[in-house]
């Protein structure tokens, strides 16, 4: 360390210590030993403290992040069981909105210009934005946004998670996963299932700031609703759906069948009806019936 | 100039703080108005 750097000339003007440095050249060597030990103390004292403030906040935002995807889930769940038709309308358009406004809304203080970056190049993605130096670029999240639809969500995950899966009520086919040199985190690249007519890409990416979180990006807009909009099971959704449709199917073929039967007995009976009183029916069946009678004495 | 580490890493912890509340405010809105279209 070159000792007559003063670290307040570096950029932290908002923790600056009001204490007065000796920043002139003039200052004497013997007064500048004292003041740098006592500046880094300080300065181990503030990383301390930011750091456990850090650890705070980001335990605060996960509880947070789970408690709104739990309300979230239960929310659509709840729509989708008992709804009624015009409910699940309206929290489908609400939910649009969700994806589109609040999802992205809170992705802008941990944006720092990755989604700027994707959209140009991926390659040149950075992890660490921070590294940058720049942090005001985080800003600018709002604008790519808006011109490329590119949109960052921040879901909750185990750390021991590999699996770079994001359950979104969307079906994907993952069509690669890379790593490289100046981006080590491995991400996983999707298409949606409808694709080629549905131009919907996902990217995930363990979150380099936090990584309790995995960051879907996702470029374009579906043409189509979710396969499973309650996030939940297919499977039993599917089978829930045909248990209901043999119920409605099993109660309407009895019913059916009933009607057949009427239709017919009254039938036979209105035929036998008009015959009884046609004398020339009621003639020939009297002679069929006595020549009958005749008959089986001969044989 | 030269660089200090502790510096930077302060300076870096603190950007990420400033972030994790920004966004802990946004989430906490979010929550917010989710629970009041529940309710």
């Amino acid at each position: 360390l070159d000792l007559n750097t003063n670290p307040m000339e570096l950029d932290f003007s908002g923790k600056r210590p009001k204490r007065e440095e000796p920043n002139t050249a003039s200052a004497d060597m013997e007064m500048k030993w004292p003041v740098k030990a006592e500046g880094s103390s300080m300065l181990k004292e503030e990383l301390n403290r930011v750091s456990t403030e850090n650890k705070r906040l980001a335990e605060m935002l996960t509880t947070v992040c789970e408690n709104y995807y739990a309300l979230y889930n239960h929310l659509d769940e709840l729509l989708s069981r008992k709804g009624t038709e015009d409910d699940k309308r309206e929290w489908s358009m609400k939910k649009r909105k969700l994806d589109l406004d609040e999802f992205v809304g809170c992705t802008i203080g941990f944006g720092s210009g990755k989604t700027e970056s994707i959209s140009s190049d991926e390659d040149h993605h950075h992890p660490h934005p921070h590294h940058h130096g720049d942090h005001c670029e985080s800003f600018k999240v709002t604008e790519s946004i808006g011109k490329s639809k590119v949109s960052t969500f921040y879901v909750p995950t185990d750390i021991s998670d590999t699996s770079l899966t994001v359950k979104d009520g969307y079906q994907w086919r993952k069509y690669g996963q890379k790593v490289t040199r100046d981006n080590p985190s491995p991400r996983a690249y999707f298409r949606c299932s409808f694709a080629p007519s549905c131009p919907v890409k996902k990217k995930v990416q363990r979150s380099g700031e936090n990584p309790l979180f995995l960051v879907a990006t996702y470029e374009g807009t579906h043409n189509h609703p979710s396969s499973n909009p309650s996030g939940g099971d297919m499977p039993s959704q599917a089978g829930s759906n045909r248990v209901a449709l043999d119920v409605v199917q099993s109660g309407q073929r009895p019913v059916q069948d009933k009607k057949e039967t009427t239709i017919q007995e009254v039938l036979v009976q209105q035929m036998a009806s008009s015959l009884t009183k046609d004398p020339n029916f009621t003639a020939a069946l009297a002679a069929a019936i006595s020549g009958r009678f005749l008959e089986q004495p001969r044989t | 100039p030269a660089t200090c580490p502790l510096m930077e890493e302060l300076n870096r912890v603190s950007a990420e703080n400033k972030k994790l509340a920004e966004m802990l405010t946004l989430m906490c809105e979010n929550y917010n108005a989710l629970k009041n279209q529940l309710m």
